[in-house]
């Protein structure tokens, strides 16, 4: 049987789990399939990581926050806070779009 | 500040609190009363005006809903998410939905922490409104997080340039600029000012003439002091509507409503059909002397009308389906009832369910279709309440339930291919109210204000994963979520990933039409 992850690194995967759903949510990570990100290895995760600190930053810099990429207190507190449904960046408006492909 | 690339045409905006959708807790007259100072907000600082109108084919429709509202933009309950607003465009475009479920403060209120102030937001959501997408300034109005509002508040720089960029900045009236104009040193020759005939050329809008020495020192002079004098205005005052008869025409003015023919009582008139009630001439008891006997006397259609008929066959039409075991040619939400089209027929399902009485014939609900009608491909209600028919290789365009002039048109003339026979669907979808067309393994996109099929389209019907080709129908529920049919199942679309939500279709009879198990039949669903 699995072990069961330690509590602080089940908060963190939470956490990370909450931001990312925060970050797709409002633009600033593409939509894709989340069970994926569990699949890849090596280069593939790098960038898929890459893309989330990125989208990290680019978070706290549309906020006004320290750009650190590191879900710190201050981020946490700003997604916390009351706002307006629509997404901050459009990243293409329809979900066709998203999935085409350059020719 | 981010211009998002839609934009109004017209600057005259309307605007209105949704008739069916009104704030929960909220008085709607001081509700109101909050719009409109949060749009004179952005009236302040650009060349748009708003106008309050009581209909919800506004420009600018402000509903309040909780959770799923028929979007693809759910509300969270009280906090986190508030509102969300459209950006232009027909249809939802410009709409503004508020979270019903927040603690709305009609007053402005930094202090309160529970509170939120519908001044604040409101404001906020109509810049989205207008077209102007979240702003990165701390302290903008289209800064993204809520920053409260205070009660003599004025429009930030940034979101001001932003607005003006669109629409440009409010032109202000400077008092006894126009019409009035100071004499000039060498008065016009007396051949014009005493000239009375029409023939004269003016320009229509005379105000905006403005005198070549208005920007001299002394200027505007106030009216009182000076004669009114237009050198190159002799008829002055200008009366447009006294000339409407006379030969010598405004170019905007026409007289063809005065050349009309007049109406020849005398004859009755051969193509004469009320238009109310819905009496198709088949009707027993249409007013029809020396009626030719009728050749579709036979036709299934007549159980309808029951006790009038002596030849009414004792079993189901042939072609009348069953409700609890057919295909559909095709569903549609229209007027929020769903309507389920198979062969001749539909059936109505409303608040309580399924109408009873149905399925009945759908010409008996648009009689403009054609007399020897067997199905329709395709329906749809439009972004402006139009209901779009598809039969073949025409569309037939309702408003209610009557043709509109000058339809069917052939689907050539909305940009589909003349090699294309039928339409399998269509809809509004509501991830993006932009209108869908699908047939066969190919899908269009259809721009609604310009009537035509967007370039780059068609595309492979692949990109709806799992759904396959040769749909029969889709639509959006009031879930806010996308359905295909096909055969006797469904399968709900995950509209975020692009993909059905469950490989295995469900029936769609349970669903649908709220058929017991048993009565469904057994066949095989598609994966």
């Amino acid at each position: 049987a699995q072990r069961p992850l330690p509590r602080r690194a089940r908060d963190t995967l939470q956490d990370t789990q909450a931001t990312r759903s925060y970050l797709q949510q409002f633009g600033y990570l593409r939509r894709g399939q989340p069970e994926v990100a569990n699949l890849l290895h090596g280069d593939a995760a790098a960038t898929h990581e890459d893309d989330f600190r990125i989208a990290v930053k680019t978070l706290q810099e549309f906020g006004g926050l320290p750009v650190t990429g590191e879900i710190d207190e201050a981020t946490r507190e700003l997604m916390k806070k009351r706002r307006c449904g629509r997404p901050d960046r459009d990243n293409g408006d329809e979900g066709e779009d998203r999935r085409r492909r350059k020719r | 500040f981010a211009v998002q690339g839609q934009k109004w045409k017209h600057t005259n905006l309307t605007w209105s609190l949704s008739s069916l959708r009104r704030p929960s807790t909220l008085d709607p007259h001081h509700t109101r009363a909050v719009l409109a100072r949060a749009l004179d907000v952005w009236e302040q600082a650009s060349r748009l005006t708003f106008t309050e109108v009581n209909s919800d084919e506004a420009d600018i429709v402000v509903s309040f809903a909780k959770r799923y509202h028929d979007d693809s933009y759910p509300f969270d309950g009280r906090g986190s998410i508030l509102a969300h607003a459209f950006f232009p465009g027909s249809g939802r475009g410009g709409d503004a939905h508020f979270d019903d479920d927040e603690l709305w403060l009609l007053q402005p209120n930094n202090d309160d922490e529970e509170g939120t102030s519908l001044l604040a937001v409101a404001a906020h959501e109509f810049g989205h409104s207008l077209g102007l997408s979240h702003s990165s300034v701390k302290g903008a109005l289209m800064y993204p997080w809520y920053q409260g509002i205070q009660s003599n508040f004025v429009l930030p720089e940034d979101d001001r340039n932003g607005i003006q960029q669109m629409y440009g900045p409010k032109e202000r009236r400077i008092w006894g600029k126009i019409p009035y104009y100071r004499p000039v040193e060498t008065p016009a020759p007396t051949t014009t000012t005493t000239t009375t005939t029409t023939t004269t050329k003016r320009p229509y809008h005379h105000h905006t003439h403005r005198h070549p020495q208005r920007h001299q020192p002394g200027y505007p002079y106030r009216p009182s002091k000076y004669p009114t004098y237009y050198p190159e205005r002799p008829n002055y005052p200008y009366y447009p509507e006294r000339r409407h008869n006379t030969t010598e025409e405004h170019p905007r003015r026409t007289t063809h409503h005065y050349s009309r023919p007049t109406p020849d009582t005398t004859t009755p008139s051969t193509t004469y059909r009320p238009r109310y009630p819905q009496v198709r001439p088949e009707h027993p008891g249409y007013p029809r002397p020396n009626t030719p006997p009728d050749p579709r006397k036979d036709h299934p259609k007549k159980p309808y009308y029951p006790e009038k008929t002596t030849s009414r066959p004792s079993t189901t039409p042939s072609d009348k389906p069953d409700t609890c075991d057919t295909t559909y040619d095709a569903v549609a939400l229209i007027r929020g009832e769903l309507f389920i089209f198979k062969n001749r027929y539909h059936w109505r399902m409303g608040a309580h369910g399924r109408y009873s009485g149905y399925p009945i014939e759908i010409s008996r609900m648009w009689s403009g279709l054609p007399r020897n009608l067997t199905h329709v491909d395709a329906v749809y209600e439009r972004p402006d309440r139009k209901i779009a028919i598809f039969i073949g290789k025409e569309l037939y365009l309702f408003d209610t339930q009557y043709l509109v002039r000058g339809y069917p048109k052939p689907l050539v003339d909305l940009g589909l291919p003349e090699s294309l026979d039928r339409l399998d669907a269509a809809m509004v979808w509501g991830y993006n109210g932009k209108t869908y067309f699908y047939s066969g393994n190919m899908y269009w996109k259809f721009d609604e204000e310009e009537g035509h099929v967007e370039l780059d389209y068609p595309r492979d019907m692949a990109m709806w994963k799992g759904v396959g080709y040769n749909i029969d129908s889709v639509f959006q529920w009031k879930d806010g979520k996308t359905y295909f049919f096909k055969g006797k199942g469904y399968w709900k679309f995950n509209d975020l990933q692009m993909q059905v939500e469950h490989e295995r279709q469900l029936l769609s009879a349970p669903k649908w039409m709220g058929c017991p198990a048993e009565r469904i039949g057994h066949r095989e669903p598609y994966r």
